[in-house]
């Protein structure tokens, strides 16, 4: 039972990071973007 | 810059490597590849990943799938990976929070230069707009008023005051079939801008004097819209110099004749105006100082004749040929 929950926060833990993943690419499309503005 | 590089160190938790790679020069953008898929994905095969890791890779993918459960034995191992996971969650955090501090300075910067560069620009075509009113109101006062309006702000007040004192307008008779802008005056301009005008079908060009930039004075030519035989000079300052043919009109201003150059001088040039009727006609001057000294003795000649008396003079043999002649001479008249 113990294992089951860690897996399940294993599973909510990369969830996660998968997210963050995702949003950092994305704003880093968008700061090399603005960035190309300016030069 | 490729994705799996930026995936690479989402993992790798380097956050001054992330930060280096934002705020390299010249990056180009980064890929719009989105990240989709498994937890597996974001392992790349290439770094050096633990078998034990690749193990919980497999059961992951396998639980998310909702394929097959199977039975965790190495706890440990499984809180250790938890741990693991939950710090890059926290260092992805932080490169998050990172990442958007920076954008929002690169944002405001960004405005701020816009903001800058658009006030520029009202400041370019309002000094451009004061420009065009000052030179087309001098064009409409053809006949001597040079008065500027100073209804204008502060800034734009003092550079007026100073033209309105030394601005003076010169109109010239020349040939309607002469397309050039040239009103010779004596001095030397150097020409720099030409420009087609709203209110004159023919084109004004400026001339500044030779001698800038230690002579501030300008001239704008163009041709008159109502008569384009007349050229229309508007003279800018004062010459702080005497004009290269100044002497040779002075001296033969006495024998000049004005053969048919309608001239009207106005406001400060009127005050001098012997001195510019001689300059604005110094082709007709030319002309008559030439014939006159073709009639009594050509340049050409007479510098000739100098030349060959200097060389002669500076022979001794000639020297002691023409005292033997002259002596000779001496002796037969007295005998």
């Amino acid at each position: 039972e113990e294992s089951g929950a860690l897996v399940e926060e294993m599973n909510r833990v990369s969830a996660e990071n998968k997210k963050l993943t995702e949003m950092l690419t994305v704003m880093c499309e968008n700061y090399n973007a603005l960035r190309s503005q300016l030069t | 810059m490729d994705s799996s590089y930026f995936l690479d160190k989402s993992l790798d938790l380097n956050l001054n490597s992330f930060s280096h790679m934002i705020n390299e020069d010249h990056a180009p953008p980064p890929p719009k590849r989105e990240f989709v898929g498994d937890f597996a994905l974001v392992n790349d095969e290439k770094a050096p990943v633990k078998e034990e890791k690749r193990e919980l890779v497999r059961y992951l993918a396998q639980v998310n799938d909702g394929k097959a459960q199977e039975p965790v034995k190495e706890e440990a191992g499984l809180a250790g990976e938890l741990d693991r996971m939950s710090s890059e969650n926290k260092k992805l955090t932080e490169m998050l929070a990172q990442l958007c501090e920076n954008y929002s300075t690169l944002q405001t910067h960004l405005m701020d230069l816009a903001s800058k560069s658009s006030k520029k620009e009202a400041i370019n075509s309002r000094k451009r707009k004061a420009e065009s009113d000052y030179y087309s109101q001098n064009l409409i006062g053809i006949d001597g008023n040079t008065e500027c309006s100073s209804s204008d702000e502060e800034p734009c007040k003092r550079p007026k005051e100073n033209i309105k004192t030394k601005a003076s307008r010169v109109c010239v008779r020349t040939d309607a079939s002469d397309k050039s802008l040239t009103v010779k005056d004596g001095y030397q301009w150097r020409k720099y801008g030409q420009k087609v005008t709203r209110d004159n079908p023919s084109p004004r060009a400026y001339f500044k004097c030779s001698f800038a930039p230690s002579c501030l004075v300008k001239k704008k030519v163009q041709r008159s819209a109502d008569d384009p035989s007349i050229l229309v000079a508007i003279y800018e300052g004062e010459h702080n110099h005497m004009s290269p043919s100044q002497a040779e009109i002075s001296l033969g201003s006495s024998q000049c004749v004005n053969h048919g150059s309608s001239i009207h001088i106005s406001s400060s040039m009127r005050s001098s105006a012997p001195t510019v009727t001689l300059d604005l006609i110094q082709p007709v001057l030319c002309r008559a100082k030439s014939s006159i000294q073709e009639v009594e003795s050509p340049p050409l000649q007479q510098f000739l004749v100098q030349q060959m008396a200097s060389s002669l003079t500076r022979d001794p043999n000639f020297t002691a040929a023409l005292a033997a002649a002259i002596s000779g001479r001496i002796i037969d008249s007295t005998n």
